[in-house]
């Protein structure tokens, strides 16, 4: 049930959409299921509508597990996604949020890559669509956005983990989330979720050339960060993800950025500095606890900053 | 099921840009099969590099012939996969 959900275990494919029923059931004036497409191996693409009313009011996605082997990271978006229904209506800064936004949260991103994680291959990281003349499997859905598609900073390699696909938005996963934000108009800020590296990123990915709303994303990451850090002291790096990291293009805030959502982030969840992808469980409550902070702090600025 | 038996993560720590040069020019060799976890960011910080127990003598013996420092952060990445394993089973069954 609801109430005996545990939310400190990793959970499968199944467990976890049940849980999203149970939620939109426990919680129907609030919560809503919609499903924005398939995936390649057809599993349904879930998506929850926290709305209080009003027709296509601006609104705020995120995104959990699009890299399917970052348990930590659905198992953070199960925790948040039930963090905004207690909060509603006791938090001052999630009401107002709800009051007039909505927020789309899809949990599992890559549910055919998640599946295969817990059946298969605990390291998988792609899609699982089968690659034309490769005996390689998948394609990396944060190289296969229309930002920068097929430049130097993913490959063209099926075999590599960071294999761009044939085409930009060749996978279903992530031409689900192009059509739904495109036909949405009216989504103001894109907050897509990794880990592990402990970093809050902003475009762009795919250039070196600062964002035209650098300074202002640089601050804002620079107090999510810091009330982030309030909560454990884990440290997070921030800035933009060619500055940060290194050039990768065909990214989900890139994207996001270039199609005119302006506060477009991508998260890199922490790590003990132990474990990396095979964080224990135990670790999932403090994780989501310090991520939330640092995420409510985007959506009030989103809030009070309207464009 | 994929084993990843006495496969292992190491933790690098590149002092300087040519050894950040090389160490891509190692992740470009595919007949390794090592995988980035976590990508090399600059001098002094660290990236996580999982390397399958085929590829572990080629690889560390690259990184002391480079004097590039490295610990072993996972031991055997089937080690920790079986116990993750194990406690999802038990979590289920405390659920019951």
């Amino acid at each position: 049930s609801i109430s005996t959900f545990d939310f400190a275990s990793y959970h499968t494919l199944e467990e976890i959409y049940d849980w999203m029923d149970m939620l939109v059931d426990d919680h129907p004036n609030l919560v809503s299921k919609i499903q924005i497409g398939q995936s390649y191996e057809n599993r349904p693409l879930y998506v929850l509508k926290f709305s209080t009313g009003g027709s296509n009011r601006p609104a705020i996605w995120l995104d959990t597990g699009i890299h399917s082997r970052e348990w930590i990271t659905q198992a953070t978006g199960v925790w948040t996604a039930n963090k905004i229904v207690k909060e509603y209506g006791q938090d001052p800064s999630v009401t107002a949020i709800l009051d007039s936004m909505d927020i789309f949260f899809e949990i599992i991103t890559n549910p055919d890559g998640f599946v295969f994680t817990h059946s298969s291959n605990r390291l998988w990281r792609k899609t699982r669509s089968i690659n034309a003349g490769s005996s390689c499997v998948g394609v990396d859905p944060n190289r296969n956005w229309d930002a920068g598609f097929g430049g130097s900073g993913s490959s063209s390699d099926p075999c590599s983990e960071t294999y761009r696909g044939p085409y930009a938005h060749s996978e279903s996963e992530v031409k689900a989330i192009v059509d739904f934000i495109r036909s949405h108009g009216n989504v103001k800020s894109v907050i897509s979720i990794h880990s592990y590296s402990q970093m809050l990123l902003f475009p762009y990915g795919y250039k070196r050339t600062p964002a035209a709303h650098h300074q202002e994303l640089n601050e804002l990451a620079k107090k999510a960060v810091s009330d982030l850090a309030a909560m454990y002291g884990t440290k997070y790096a921030y800035g933009s993800v060619a500055d940060t990291i290194y050039l990768a293009d065909g990214t989900t805030v890139d994207w996001a950025y270039d199609n005119g959502v302006k506060y477009s982030f991508t998260f890199e969840l922490r790590d003990t500095g132990r474990y990396g992808f095979l964080l224990p469980s135990t670790q999932i409550i403090p994780t989501a606890t310090e991520t939330w902070p640092a995420l409510l702090d985007i959506m009030v600025h989103v809030l009070e900053h309207p464009y | 099921e994929q084993l990843f038996r006495g496969d292992q993560v190491l933790r690098i720590t590149a002092s300087n840009e040519e050894q950040i040069t090389l160490l891509r020019v190692l992740g470009e060799q595919a007949e390794l099969q090592i995988d980035f976890w976590r990508d090399l960011t600059g001098p002094g910080h660290p990236a996580d590099l999982w390397v399958p127990f085929p590829s572990l003598q080629a690889v560390k013996i690259f990184l002391e012939f480079h004097s590039i420092s490295y610990s072993v952060m996972i031991e055997d990445v089937q080690a920790l996969l079986d116990e993750e394993k194990k406690n999802m089973t038990r979590s289920r069954r405390i659920q019951r």
